[in-house]
C-alpha cells in the first residue's frame, strides 16, 4: 500500500 | 483517460439521471432508499473536497460539480418535495453499522495519515457498500419498479468498467491504486445477484 493515487479518477 | 474509464463515467452519470428523472416525471421516489442516497451524498462529499485543493482537469471538475448537484438534488427531491412518497417502512437497513467500520478502516489502510486522504479513502470504502441498503429494500419488498432496475444495473455497471480500467491502466501505464481496486470489486460484487436476475429475467422482480 505505498503507492499514492494520483486522484484523477471520480 | 481510456474508453472502459469513460464508459464507466458515461454509466454514472446515467444511473444518476435516470435516478432525478424516474422521481421528477413520477412525481415520486417509491422504491428509492433515501439512506442509500444519503450515503452516496457523503461519499461524494468526502471525495470532491479536492476540489478546493487539487485541479485535474475540466472534465474532472465539471463531472464532480454534477455528481455533487445531482446528489444533493436527489436528495432534496426525497426528502422535501416528495417527502410524502417516500418509502421509509422499507428502508430500513441501519446505515451506521456500514458508516462506522468505514471510518474504522480508513484511519487503519490509507496511503496517507492526512485528514484529505482519510477523506478519499473513506469514500471509497463507503461506496463499496452504500447501496446495500438499496439492495435491501428491494429484497424486503420482493420488487422493484423497471426503471429502479435500470439505475441499479447502470450504477453496477459504472464500478465494474472501472475494474476494466483499472486492469489497462495497470498494464498500459503502470498505474494502479490497490485501496480503489479493492473496494472497486467488492462494490461490484455486491451487485452480481441483481446483475443475473437483471439480465436473466429483464425486470427484476418480474
Amino acid at each position: 500500500l505505498n503507492m499514492k493515487s494520483e486522484k484523477d479518477e471520480l | 483517460m481510456n474508453v472502459f474509464r469513460l464508459l464507466g463515467d458515461i454509466s454514472h452519470l446515467l444511473a444518476i439521471i435516470i435516478l432525478l428523472l424516474k422521481i421528477w416525471k413520477t412525481r415520486s421516489c417509491a422504491g428509492i432508499s433515501g439512506r442509500s442516497q444519503v450515503l452516496f451524498a457523503v461519499v461524494y462529499t468526502a471525495r470532491y473536497l479536492d476540489l478546493f485543493t487539487s485541479y485535474i482537469s475540466a472534465y474532472n471538475s465539471i463531472m464532480k460539480l454534477v455528481f455533487l448537484a445531482a446528489s444533493y438534488g436527489t436528495i432534496y427531491l426525497m426528502f422535501i418535495k416528495f417527502k410524502a412518497s417516500y418509502d421509509h417502512n422499507h428502508d430500513t437497513f441501519r446505515i451506521e453499522f456500514l458508516i462506522l467500520p468505514c471510518v474504522l478502516l480508513s484511519l487503519l489502510i490509507n496511503h496517507e495519515f492526512s485528514p484529505l486522504e482519510i477523506l478519499w479513502t473513506f469514500s471509497i470504502y463507503l461506496e463499496s457498500v452504500a447501496i446495500l441498503p438499496q439492495l435491501f429494500m428491494v429484497s424486503k419488498t420482493g420488487e422493484a419498479e423497471s426503471i429502479t432496475s435500470h439505475y441499479l444495473f447502470a450504477l453496477g455497471s459504472y464500478r465494474a468498467l472501472y475494474i476494466l480500467n483499472w486492469i489497462y491502466r495497470y498494464y498500459a501505464e503502470s498505474h494502479y491504486d490497490v485501496i480503489a481496486i479493492v473496494a472497486g470489486i467488492v462494490q461490484t460484487v455486491l451487485y452480481c445477484d441483481f446483475f443475473y436476475l437483471y439480465i436473466t429475467k429483464g425486470i427484476y422482480g418480474q
